[in-house]
């Protein structure tokens, strides 16, 4: 996190805001909502408290204007920058302003979530600058969360509380659950939740995260989950490629969604029963098509399914046991993909390189091997 | 010939843009100042080092993808 200095803070925490104007591209109500729960985000880890006032000047002026609007920092049109907002201090400081050529939406993924926008710039409002965490709040870039399910994330709380402490009512109301963290593709112990290749990339995937991985690129991408598939899980068990297909399959319990690029496909999420496992399976804990032999294998437990793609069915004599497909793995299987022929086993922090069809145990690596820290 | 169409930005604009904006980049990139790193390179790298993309100062397809997302209008560096 950064904030815009010590003394860029306000001196109390009794704040007052009003909302200026409204976007038709919402009920009224709708932008109430979204403001209200936008301020509570940061009420809840603070000693902060926000009243509203309809009339007059308040601290966090909020309004919806376009292109220039009276500050001399014009808005740019649809997209590009869909807000911002003053720090602390008298007149404009703490006021919040929204590019109105955006199209806000309060509950769904569609457009520009406003609480989410809000909620990032109130952090402004409050002091906070940019942070560099691609999982924090106050990360410059948008991307959608549910906003149903937000919590407000580490490097946030941290940020905000640094400059005006934490919520002293906090023993009167629940506490609060702990903020994620964004998970580091460097750390020697991270254990991954799932790996596929993706038309010649290969997605890592961690939490509400995945990295992005290519030969061509230079460094792993970071991004959340739902910044590329609004619609997608989150801390998925499986996922895996069918190239035939063009469809990539994630994994999360009994359901399974079907990625098209970046459209989650209509229809699903399915149950596992669509992919031709039994009902029994109720967990599956890594999975990975063989392109050579045209099958899906899907791990479960200490067992693994090997699936036809072309006939579609289960092959006989499964589910085996790992270890009698892939000698020496003997941890329960995290995640696993195809990359240039190998097969990568993935077990904890460990990545185990096979050969599929001879079952030829080659190397043991890191899991961050194809990450490149 | 000139397109008489009005033409989308080229990307070197693009990014002079956002760094104008977001990294307060006031120097425009002339042929004087290509003499050594120029301001635009080195603070190209500055906006690439706050995003975790490799820092080589030079503009390619990661940096510009970035450039082009949506985001909040305060500036990283303030002016």
């Amino acid at each position: 996190y950064s904030t815009f200095g010590q003394n860029l803070k306000w001196q109390t925490n009794k704040l007052t805001f009003r909302i200026v104007n409204y976007t038709p591209d919402m009920p009224q109500s709708d932008v109430d909502n979204a403001i209200e729960k936008a301020l509570q985000v940061w009420a809840r880890v603070t000693p902060l408290r926000f009243s509203r006032i309809y009339a007059g000047t308040a601290d966090i002026m909020i309004s919806f204007g376009s292109r220039d609007h009276g500050d001399f920092y014009p808005f740019d049109g649809p997209d590009g920058t869909l807000a911002h907002a003053f720090a602390p201090s008298q007149g404009i400081g703490g006021d919040a302003h929204f590019d109105d050529d955006e199209t806000f939406t309060f509950r769904s993924s569609r457009g520009y979530n406003l609480f989410l926008v809000a909620a990032h710039e109130f952090g402004h409002s409050l002091g906070l600058s940019h942070s560099r965490d691609p999982g924090a709040l106050m990360y410059p870039v948008y991307s959608y969360r549910d906003p149903t399910t937000f919590v407000l994330p580490r490097d946030d709380v941290n940020g905000i509380q640094s400059l005006y402490g934490s919520n002293p009512d906090v023993s009167v109301v629940k506490p609060e659950p702990e903020g994620p963290t964004t998970p580091n593709a460097c750390d020697p112990q991270l254990v991954l939740d799932a790996v596929t290749t993706l038309r010649g990339e290969m997605f890592f995937f961690k939490d509400s995260f995945f990295w992005r991985s290519s030969t061509y690129s230079r460094r792993a991408e970071q991004h959340l989950i739902k910044s590329y598939w609004p619609d997608g899980p989150n801390n998925i068990d499986a996922a895996y490629e069918s190239r035939s297909a063009d469809r990539v399959f994630l994994i999360k319990g009994r359901k399974v969604w079907s990625l098209y690029g970046y459209t989650v496909e209509r229809g699903y999420p399915k149950s596992l029963k669509s992919l031709g496992l039994s009902k029994s399976v109720r967990k599956v804990n890594a999975a990975f098509h063989d392109q050579e032999s045209g099958k899906t294998i899907f791990f479960v437990g200490d067992y693994y399914y090997s699936y036809d793609e072309s006939r579609r069915v289960m092959d006989r004599g499964y589910p085996k046991r790992v270890d009698e497909g892939f000698p020496g793995m003997t941890g329960e299987v995290t995640a696993a993909f195809q990359h240039r022929g190998f097969t990568y086993i993935f077990s904890g922090p460990q990545m185990f390189e096979y050969s599929f069809r001879s079952k030829r145990l080659f190397r043991v690596l890191r899991n961050s091997y194809f990450l490149r820290c | 010939l000139p397109s008489l169409l009005a033409t989308e930005e080229s990307d070197g604009e693009v990014a002079e843009k956002y760094l104008q904006r977001f990294f307060n980049l006031t120097e425009k990139s002339t042929p004087s100042s290509r003499r050594g790193v120029s301001a635009q390179s080195r603070i190209l790298s500055e906006m690439q080092s706050f995003f975790r993309l490799k820092v080589t100062g030079l503009l390619d397809s990661d940096t510009l993808e970035v450039m082009k997302k949506p985001r909040c209008g305060v500036p990283e560096v303030a002016r």
